[in-house]
């Protein structure tokens, strides 16, 4: 999953 | 990427693609000659579209999208933040510097001081973030702007007495919006373990609340088949 660093929505 | 985002990130794309035609309305219609009804209303009432909301909104972009070239997280997700950034900017720049389009802007009407969101939304991000770093807190405060960034325009609809269709679906397509990706992160939430994001989720909610009234008025419309009227 996308670690919380940077943040994959628009 | 699951069904509620995609819908939500078209029916954001919508809503900037309904105001972008708008523009495009207004200034063809200064190349017509008069007496075309459609130019004489156009340009004669204010568009109704409030320069202080959109200029909100390329800050906010500006400051969430700061990570486009650094993070790369997918083609889709780069081209939609090029595509939000680029129209954000050329609309401010439009109702500013055009010398058709700033014709319709009606700026005595559009005087929410939007200064006074910015500070306290910066303020907030500064205290409440999930990480206190430089693109983390302006990421936070974009959330939080977002959230507001449609005062402005709300206010502007209650002063104007005949709002026209454009307007009006552009900021229903701009709640409707967030409204998918709440329902995005209630999926996410269930489906992903670790995807927890309280701040975008309250953020997302209370930007949602804000359209509530408005979302009532438009669909009353609607079903009465009516036009849209904002009580001041």
């Amino acid at each position: 999953y996308i670690h919380d660093d940077y943040h994959d929505e628009l | 990427m699951n069904i509620f985002r995609l819908a939500g990130d078209m029916t954001h794309l919508m809503s900037v693609l309904v105001l972008l035609l708008k523009i495009h309305t207004i200034k063809s219609c200064a190349g017509k000659s008069y007496p075309c009804s459609l130019c004489f209303i156009l340009l004669e009432s204010s568009s109704g579209i409030s320069l202080k909301t959109q200029e909100l909104y390329a800050l906010v972009f500006a400051t969430r999208y700061l990570d486009i070239f650094t993070d790369f997280i997918s083609v889709y997700n780069t081209i939609m933040k090029l595509i939000f950034l680029g129209s954000s900017f050329s609309i401010v720049w439009y109702i500013r510097r055009h010398k058709i389009v700033r014709r319709s802007y009606d700026k005595d009407q559009d005087t929410f001081r939007h200064f006074f969101l910015v500070l306290p939304c910066l303020l907030l991000a500064l205290i409440i973030n999930e990480k206190f770093t430089f693109k983390e807190v302006l990421w936070t405060f974009s959330l939080y702007l977002e959230a507001v960034a449609i005062l402005p325009q709300l206010i502007l609809l209650q002063r104007t007495r005949n709002i026209d269709n454009l307007t009006g679906q552009y900021v229903f397509l701009l709640g409707a919006y967030r409204a998918l990706y709440i329902l995005n992160w209630i999926y996410r939430y269930f489906t992903e373990p670790h995807y927890v994001h309280w701040i975008t989720w309250i953020s997302g909610l209370v930007q949602t609340l804000l359209y509530a009234d408005f979302f009532y008025y438009y669909f009353s419309s609607l079903k009465n088949n009516v036009k849209l009227k904002l009580p001041a």
